[in-house]
């Protein structure tokens, strides 16, 4: 079983 | 007061193919460096980042920085009136609630502008940072558009690992598997030919193809696509855009559970 992951996870807002 | 001047046009019809069935609004910003854009896809696993330089505009005029909020379906379908040797020029009011796009056909004998509602957007940047990546792969972007079709034909997800031996392109399905391995090949006769693989470490990672699949349709912006990867990071589709910018897909991993 494989989870998405999301784009917040690794990126922080600015 | 806002007026770009692209007298390659055919680059902003290609730019706008290649975002709008992945992004429905994002705001568009310009300021001095040139004309940029940061957007996530509705599910927030992908982000696009595109830049056009201001120099590789033949006018740039921007008083201020300026966000102006579009909704890319109806921008691309503007753009698609523009002629393939057409020169797009820009132009926007500060303030204003529209953006104007003019067409002029390169003998200048016809001239079009058409002129869209801005709209509204609630976006914030997400700061980016400058990463060291496992493994850099420079290939022709045709042939990895042409994996991951045949890929998303067999299954759903794409495991990409690069070793010492090459790139690999893995997927199973209910159908069956299928690994593709492309090796480094510098000794071809166009530079545009090639395939680099730059490892500092072994690097295996899995990823949704409907997303890769959708960003090759920034495929006719450049012959040669960068695909950037790290453990733990989203992955950096990268597609030049002539001399004057890029276009950068990141998508994040799937994770094993």
């Amino acid at each position: 079983k494989q989870k998405q992951q999301v784009i917040s996870r690794f990126f922080a807002p600015k | 007061m806002l007026e770009l001047r692209l007298v390659q046009g055919s680059l902003l019809k290609k730019v706008l193919e290649s975002v709008k069935d992945l992004v429905n609004d994002a705001n568009f910003d310009c300021s001095a460096t040139g004309f940029s854009l940061q957007a996530m896809d509705s599910s927030h696993v992908a982000l696009v980042a595109l830049l056009l330089r201001s120099e590789g505009f033949e006018h740039y005029r921007c008083d201020r920085n300026l966000s102006m909020g579009m909704n890319l379906n109806n921008m691309a379908k503007m753009l698609k009136c523009a002629g393939n040797d057409d020169i797009v020029t820009i132009k926007a009011d500060d303030g204003g609630d529209t953006v104007t796009f003019m067409f002029e056909s390169p003998t200048q004998d016809k001239i079009a502008d058409f002129e869209m509602k801005l709209m509204d957007i609630d976006s914030e940047h997400l700061g980016i940072p400058e990463a060291e990546f496992q493994a850099i792969v420079r290939m022709p972007s045709a042939e990895f558009a042409r994996i991951c079709k045949d890929l998303s034909s067999i299954g759903d997800t794409v495991v990409i690992s690069v070793t010492k031996e090459g790139v690999k392109f893995s997927t199973r399905g209910d159908i069956g598997t299928a690994n593709i391995v492309c090796r480094q090949n510098t000794t071809v006769d166009k530079p545009e030919d090639a395939t680099v693989i730059e490892m500092q470490e072994p690097v295996s990672l899995t990823f949704a193809l409907r997303y890769m699949n959708s960003f090759t349709k920034a495929t006719p912006l450049s012959n040669q696509v960068t695909i950037s990867l790290s453990s733990e990071l989203p992955v950096v589709v990268e597609y030049k855009v002539a001399e004057m910018g890029y276009i950068r897909f990141y998508l994040a991993p799937k994770l094993e559970e």
